[in-house]
């Protein structure tokens, strides 16, 4: 553990907690894409299969079972919770997300560690991870203005795979045999994504504005 | 036996 990794994956936590904090304080998900969160519960399902039967350590085990249980959770909230899913935007959040799932599923089935079962669903959930963000994205360009605290949500989620990147270059340095191409291609084609998003969200808080994409 | 890569990463 370096503190790269451990940076990203608080920040990836702090994300989270953010969104949660948002659904909760303001009993509403307008703003959020559904679609987005249900790619995000099923990026960690097929991750994390080995939660039963390879242990890391706790802090690892731990983290797993957070990432599962909230992305569950907001995915329940935003479809069943009856305050909160009247705020959700049904019709601002279009994207075909189905397609995310097709595509990056047929890529694992040719990019991957090795052709089993784990290791697919492993790649899956890497590349799906990285494209998972892109309904939300185009639902907060339909929606114009965008709240702080979801601002900060993908800020957050974006600023988490930078870290990461920060960690491979750092384990490729120092362990001689580290090589995960997979992750790191997939996590820079991910953190690239967010450019743009980054780009506005800092003029917007060099210029203390109201953070708003092009449509 | 190659050692398996640990995937140790969240």
């Amino acid at each position: 553990m370096n503190i790269f990794r451990l940076a990203g994956d608080m920040t990836h936590l702090l994300s989270i907690i953010v969104l949660l904090l948002k659904i909760y304080a303001t009993k509403s998900c307008s703003g959020i894409s559904l679609k987005t969160q249900e790619l995000y519960a099923l990026v960690f399902l097929a991750r994390y299969l080995d939660l039963f039967t390879d242990f890391i350590s706790v802090y690892n085990t731990i983290m797993k079972v957070v990432f599962i249980a909230s992305s569950l959770a907001i995915v329940w909230c935003m479809r069943l919770h009856p305050l909160v899913k009247r705020s959700y935007d049904k019709e601002l959040d279009t994207f075909r997300h189905y397609f995310l799932i097709g595509g990056t599923f047929v890529l694992a089935l040719v990019l991957n560690e090795k052709f089993t079962l784990q290791e697919i669903l492993w790649a899956f959930s890497i590349y799906l991870e990285a494209v998972a963000i892109l309904p939300q994205l185009v639902l907060l360009q339909r929606s114009g203005n965008v709240d702080n605290l979801t601002g900060q949500y993908v800020f957050f989620l974006g600023a988490y795979r930078a870290f990461y990147i920060l960690n491979w270059i750092y384990r490729y340095l120092t362990e001689p045999r580290f090589t995960r191409w997979i992750a790191c291609v997939s996590g820079i084609v991910q953190t690239g994504i967010y450019a743009d998003f980054f780009y506005y969200y800092f003029i917007s808080w060099k210029n203390n504005s109201k953070l708003k994409l092009p449509a | 036996v190659q050692n398996e890569v640990v995937k140790d990463e969240l």
